[in-house]
C-alpha cells in the first residue's frame, strides 16, 4: 500500500529524546528501527508511483535500501538496468553514482543515449560482512558521474558489455 | 613506495608509504599546502574511579584518560586509480577500514570509514574517533555548526557566559556536530563535513576529531539502565559505515564550498533502479 503516514508516524515517535540521543534501552531501539523500517517500505511505493507517473516508463522499479553498504540485487544480477536519480534540492546537482556489479565492463548512457565515462573497480569493504572471516572480494563497483535537475530526476541506462563475465552472488551475502 | 599520491584537478593527497597514513593535502587552485595526518584512535570508557564513580555510558562520555590510543599506528594500503576516481584503501585492523577518495572535479576529499564490530574480549569499553592533525596555529579556537545553520566559534576550556571549571578535560570540550567542524588560521581553513550528527572537538591546536562509534560495558546511572553495547542480529557489536568530507581552502572561500557539499550530504539524491519488463524489452 502506498502511503506516507506510516513513516510520518514513525518519525513522530522518533522525536522522543531517547531516539534522538540514543539513550533508549535496546528493545526500544529495536522497536524504533522496526517502525522506521515499516514506514520506509510504505514510502518506497509512494516514490515508485510518483516516478512511474513522471517518467511514463514501464520499467519494474526497485529501491535498494542496503546500497549504503554496497548491496543491490538489481545491479548485481541484471545485465541491463536503469538508474533514476531523484534530486530533492532546488538546484542542479552532480553526484557520483556507485553501484555494486558482478561484471567488469559496462556502458553507461544518459537519457539521450549519449555514452558517459564510467569506471569499474573491486569492492573493498565486502569482506567485513562475513562475520569476521576475511575473503577476497568477488564483486565490483560501477562508478559514473550523474547529474539531476532541481527537484527533478534523470535517467541513465547501464548495459553490461559483451564478454563480461557475470557471477551469481554468494548466498550468505544476499542473506546478510 | 615512499610516497603515494592521488589527485584530481583541485586537490592532491599524499600518503606516507611506510605508515600508510595521510601525510599532506594540497589545494591546487590556491596553492595551499598543509601537512595532515589522519588516523583512528580510541578512548577507553571509564569504569568510574575513586574520585568519581561516574562511568562512561549512553548519556555520559567520560574517558579514563585524556590521550586516546591509536587503533593501529600503521595502515595497510591498496591504491586504485581510474579516470573518474582515485582512491587509497586503508586497513587499520580487521574491524577498522577506510577508503580515501578523490572524484574527478571534486573540491573535497571523501573519507568513507567502516568501523565495527568493536572488540570487547579484553572487557574494555571503547569510544572510537577519527582525528586530523595539522600544524595550523588555531589558538584554542575551532568552529562547530548550530544545527547546520550558523557556525559558532568554540574555545577550548572556555564558556562565553560563565567561568568554566572543566573537570572533564576531553568531554568538557566536546560539542555536537550536526554537519560541520572546522578550524583555521590566517591563511588556511580545514573543514570536515559529516553525513550524520556526531560529537567532535579540537583537543589541541591544529587538530580536529570526531567520534564515530562507541561500545561500552557499564550503565552510566542516568536512567537507561543498560550498557551502551548494542548488538546486531548475529549477536556481534554494530558495524557502522559513514562518510566525512575534508576541505582545505582559504578561509574566505571555505564556507561556500562546505555549505553546498553539506546540503548535498543531508539531502542526497534518491536512487531508484529499473529493470525492463519482458514486453518492452
Amino acid at each position: 500500500r502506498a502511503e506516507s503516514t506510516v513513516l510520518r508516524q514513525a518519525m513522530a515517535v522518533a522525536q522522543h529524546h531517547d531516539a534522538v540521543t540514543g539513550t533508549e534501552k535496546q528493545h526500544v531501539a529495536n522497536d524504533y528501527a522496526w517502525q522506521l523500517s515499516r514506514g520506509w517500505l510504505a514510502c518506497e511505493t509512494v516514490i515508485k508511483n510518483a516516478l512511474y507517473n513522471l517518467s511514463g516508463n514501464t520499467d519494474k522499479l526497485s529501491i535498494c535500501p542496503l546500497l549504503n553498504i554496497s548491496l543491490c540485487s538489481v545491479t548485481e544480477s541484471e545485465k541491463q538496468f536503469r538508474v533514476m536519480l531523484y534530486n530533492p534540492l532546488g538546484r542542479e546537482i552532480a553526484w557520483n553514482v556507485r553501484v555494486p556489479v558482478q561484471g567488469r565492463a559496462y556502458t553507461v548512457a544518459n537519457h539521450a543515449g549519449k555514452p558517459l565515462d564510467s569506471q569499474v573497480m573491486p569492492q573493498f569493504f565486502l569482506g567485513l560482512y562475513h562475520h569476521g572471516k576475511s575473503h577476497k572480494p568477488s564483486v565490483n563497483e560501477l562508478v559514473f558521474q550523474a547529474s539531476a535537475p532541481p527537484l527533478g530526476f534523470s535517467t541513465y541506462t547501464v548495459t553490461s558489455q559483451k564478454g563480461n563475465v557475470a557471477r551469481p552472488s554468494p548466498p550468505q551475502r544476499v542473506q546478510h | 613506495q615512499e610516497v603515494i599520491v592521488i589527485q584530481n584537478e583541485h586537490l592532491q593527497l599524499t600518503f606516507n608509504g611506510t605508515t600508510g597514513l595521510l601525510s599532506s593535502m594540497k589545494n591546487l587552485d590556491s596553492g595551499l599546502f598543509l601537512p595532515v595526518v589522519q588516523n583512528f584512535y580510541w578512548y577507553q570508557g571509564s569504569k568510574g574511579n575513586a574520585e568519581n564513580i561516574q562511568t562512561s555510558g549512553a548519556y555520559i562520555f567520560r574517558p579514563n584518560v585524556s590521550t586516546p590510543l591509536p587503533i593501529s599506528p600503521k595502515a595497510q594500503l591498496d591504491v586504485v586509480k581510474g579516470r573518474l576516481v582515485e582512491e587509497v584503501r586503508q586497513t587499520f585492523s580487521p574491524w577498522c577500514q577506510q577508503v580515501v577518495r578523490l572524484y574527478q572535479g571534486s573540491r573535497h576529499a571523501e573519507f568513507e570509514w567502516h568501523v565495527g564490530s568493536i572488540p570487547i574480549v579484553d572487557h574494555l569499553g571503547r569510544e572510537i574517533i577519527t582525528r586530523f592533525d595539522t600544524p595550523l596555529r588555531t589558538k584554542g579556537l575551532f568552529l562547530t555548526d548550530a544545527n547546520g545553520r550558523e557556525m559558532l566559534t568554540r574555545r577550548r576550556n572556555f564558556r562565553p557566559t560563565w567561568k568554566l571549571n572543566n573537570s572533564e578535560p576531553v568531554a568538557g570540550n566536546y560539542y555536537p556536530i550536526t554537519s560541520t567542524l572546522a578550524m583555521k588560521d590566517e591563511k588556511a581553513q580545514v573543514t570536515l563535513v559529516t553525513d550524520r550528527s556526531q560529537g567532535g572537538s579540537s583537543m589541541k591546536d591544529g587538530s580536529l576529531e570526531l567520534m564515530i562509534h562507541r561500545r561500552l560495558l557499564f550503565d552510566d546511572f542516568r536512567g537507561v539502565g543498560e550498557a551502551l553495547n548494542e548488538t546486531g542480529a548475529n549477536g556481534q557489536g554494530l558495524t557502522i559505515r559513514g562518510r566525512h568530507l575534508l576541505f582545505l581552502a582559504p578561509p574566505d572561500s571555505s564556507a561556500r564550498l562546505s555549505r553546498l557539499a553539506g546540503e548535498l550530504q543531508l539531502s542526497e539524491p534518491q536512487l531508484v533502479f529499473g529493470t525492463l519488463h519482458k514486453k518492452s524489452r
